[in-house]
């Protein structure tokens, strides 16, 4: 939920700030590339209406947030590829691909899919937290946005702890890339508690 | 856990 929320909040900051100006369009990206690898399964797979549902919603809307902040005007004439330049292509998604087909449990294109997808998702806020460090200050929503962002797989973390000693679930990759993930988050997280605490507006050093 | 592993979640 904290993911959707996540979501729903950069919707709304888009459309309530017509500009997407510290917002991370090549994030968005990551994410998009994440989704198509991890839910092929969509179409040979039915695990529950709530997991196709969320599915479906999270491409939707992702592809959505790519499209808003580079076609469609007026949001699109606020974003600057230039400033959102982290090279995703060659840091991001090839040590994912490799990683992927390594560490994948076992040698089929779903199972190397899905786990180069968590790789990717592991390391995909980065293009996001790279922009909010050159721009350094952040506004309220965007603040608000990476924030449930670097929640959500927290809060995997906690489900998985519970998974692991009510039913003896082991997730090795989903694991680390999750505690990956979360730990590329916990200075960001740092500032913006300090900017709560103080009340002041989250600056980034 | 049976055959190919079972990714149940998001």
């Amino acid at each position: 939920m904290l993911h959707l929320m996540s979501i729903l909040l950069l919707l709304w900051k888009l459309k309530k700030s017509k500009s997407c100006v510290g917002i991370s369009c090549r994030m968005q990206e990551c994410y998009a590339i994440v989704f198509c690898l991890r839910y092929l399964d969509l179409f040979y797979q039915f695990i529950s209406v709530y997991n196709t549902a969320m599915k479906v919603v999270f491409i939707s809307s992702t592809f959505y947030l790519i499209f808003l902040m580079r076609f469609q005007p007026p949001v699109s004439a606020t974003y600057d590829r230039t400033a959102d330049s982290f090279p995703y292509e060659q840091y991001l998604l090839g040590p994912a691909a490799v990683l992927g087909f390594i560490s994948a449990e076992e040698w089929s294109i779903p199972e190397i899919f899905w786990t180069a997808s968590i790789w990717l998702e592991s390391v995909s806020i980065l293009p996001q937290l790279i922009l909010l460090q050159q721009l350094r200050e952040v506004e309220n929503l965007t603040a608000e946005f990476v924030a449930t962002m670097g929640a959500y797989r927290f809060f995997y973390i906690l489900n998985w702890i519970y998974r692991y000693f009510a039913e003896g679930y082991v997730n090795w990759i989903g694991w680390l890339g999750g505690i990956v993930q979360t730990g590329l988050y916990v200075d960001f997280f740092y500032y913006y508690a300090m900017s709560k605490w103080y009340g002041q507006k989250l600056v980034l050093p | 856990d049976e055959g190919g592993a079972e990714h149940d979640e998001l």
